[in-house]
């Protein structure tokens, strides 16, 4: 049991450090047991330094930091095991544009490199800009849903224009 | 294992049978607040096992059946079905007899659910495996909901671990 | 104590009833005490029926309907007691346009009829499309925030070309 | 009471004497992820009284001072100041001599808080009253930080209620 998870967070570490330079531009972050000599029973600690920053408690950061930093943890643990699939539902809600661009490419690759089909819920114009494919999910009739496909040129220039 | 397409009716704000095709690379999703977006996210985990109403933020089961509008009655079946790619025969031994599989989970108000795989029955059990051979699951991070990235934030270290416990 | 409690109930409810129409554009909202016949004690649920929708605890409603719903009650608890300004950190992160747009015309009224001063920071190319001016927070030196104005015009013309 | 400005020097992230002008309607504040915006809202709450680090995202009251970058030392002071208009003369007794009202934080690396009325040391609870007197404060709903939305959506019943205590 404790060698499996030693070993987990070997390889989640790992993955952690290289995806908050990739989604941060820079920077370093890792994971810590709060206690070293009982991981098993211990918690997870999140240290991080977005580029050009001190190295601080993930609850030091700001908003957005905090998103983009639990967002490289959830991929690293995803890379650790990837699924054909992978839905994501609006955790590009608090990041800025150059953060969601970096967001965007990282799943491209992630794309391509594993083969894995991702479905991802947004309100971002520059996401919806990035996917290949675009479903709308509207409600004509109250309280009841209707998925329909919109043309990706089209849905970017509606957006612009409001 | 590939995934094709959900289908799904009775589910939630879903009422009418809808399906989604799921294509390679990258597929966005948007709509107003309220239009049933989340809604999908919750079908995908709800075939794929999820017991706890809490998780699709319901106080009971039950709760993921359409309770009806103004204009229309409640149902009191919720069925959500998904459609898999299998011609790399890699799916566990008692799903590996053909390339096409299709995993559908009906629940009836009251009475609780039913599981098939190619239309015979099975237990949860069976179905829970498959997705997890497949390295995803309702509570796997290949379904992340819109509140987790704020719940790893605000989680207390120990609660964190378990994340870990899932690559483990 | 008790009386207080009650009288606050009353102005707080009265106000977030309106305050939720104003902002879904409909529908219906009220709170209510856990416990009717111990008030100070007891806790405050929150029921919420969007226009042309169910009337719901505040837990079944999707994620934009909860903010805005929990955004009326800072409101309604607000407008009992209103103060010469307002900070407002983000409130419109996960709203969609339409409800960006009614949140706004609702601050630009408490703006005139309170005289009330609104800071509002904000992602969200409306809001800044719809305030009288804008400051930008930058760091052109890592680590170091600076304020600078921004041309209210050239901001929203730059978020469009991106 | 009128809010003119918000001056601050030495405080989180800025370190340089920065100034806030405060003026009628709707003032828009944009910016990338960790360049202050928040900051700004946490030197209103410093300013008018705020005790608790948490409330400011610290574990101690000192984490809001400068504390360095590569090319800079850290500081071992953080000032803000408030100035306020009051030419209605609608100010508590105690302060009600002027048009105008300048309130000052400093606090002091190990050593705690002083603050200053118009240049005149003055109690904590001074200060507390002053900005309760005008409907605001550091806990009140004219002060709404980045989570605060979010806490109510997922607050227990009992913890709503002191929103109402507010109003009472
Ligand atoms: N059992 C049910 N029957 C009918 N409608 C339901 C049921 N359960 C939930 N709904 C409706 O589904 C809607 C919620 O949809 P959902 O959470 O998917 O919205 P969303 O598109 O994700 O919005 P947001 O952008 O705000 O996150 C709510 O309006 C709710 O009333
Ligand atoms: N005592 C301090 N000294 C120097 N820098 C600090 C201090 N405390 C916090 N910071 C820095 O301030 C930054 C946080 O800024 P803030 O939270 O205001 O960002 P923000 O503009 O609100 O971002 P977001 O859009 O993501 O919410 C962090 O990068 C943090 O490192
Ligand atoms: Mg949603
Ligand atoms: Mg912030």
């Amino acid at each position: 049991g404790r060698q499996r998870l030693l070993a987990a967070y070997g390889i989640v570490n790992e993955n952690f450090q290289k995806l908050f330079f990739q989604l941060f531009g820079g920077g370093k972050a890792y994971l810590k047991f709060t206690d070293e000599s009982d991981p098993l029973e211990a918690g997870l600690d999140i240290f991080a330094s977005p580029p050009g920053k001190k190295l601080q408690n993930l609850s030091l950061l700001s908003g957005g930091e905090q998103a983009l930093t639990a967002l490289s943890l959830l991929f690293a643990v995803f890379l650790s095991n990837p699924a054909p699939i992978c839905v994501l539902d609006e955790v590009d809600a608090p990041l800025d544009d150059t953060n969601v661009d970096r967001f965007c490419s990282l799943v491209e690759e992630m794309s391509k490199t594993l083969s894995t089909k991702f479905l991802i819920i947004t309100h971002h114009r520059m996401t919806m800009a990035r996917v290949n494919r675009l479903f709308g999910v509207t409600m004509p009739e109250q309280g009841v849903s209707q998925l329909v496909s919109v043309d990706l040129e089209k849905a970017v220039q509606l957006k612009e224009n409001e | 294992i590939k995934f094709n397409k959900l289908k799904l009716k009775g589910f939630k704000s879903f009422v009418e049978p809808t399906e989604v095709v799921i294509e390679q690379g990258l597929t966005g999703i948007v709509g107003p607040n309220g239009c049933g977006k989340s809604n999908l996210v919750e079908a995908f985990r709800f075939v794929m096992g999820e017991l706890s109403p809490k998780q699709m933020r319901g106080s009971e089961l039950d709760d993921v059946i359409f309770n009806g509008t103004s204009d229309r009655p409640a149902w009191d079946i919720a069925e959500v079905t998904i459609d898999l790619d299998n011609k790399d025969r890699k799916a566990p031994g008692l799903f590996n007899q053909s390339d096409e599989i299709e995993v559908t989970r009906r629940i009836w108000r009251g009475e609780g659910s039913e599981y098939r795989v190619n239309g015979k029955e099975v237990r949860l059990k069976d179905v829970q495996l498959l997705f997890a051979d497949a390295a995803t699951g309702a509570r796997s991070t290949s379904m992340v909901s819109q509140g987790r990235v704020g719940a790893i934030i605000a989680a207390k270290p120990e609660q964190r671990r378990t994340l870990l416990e899932e690559a483990a």
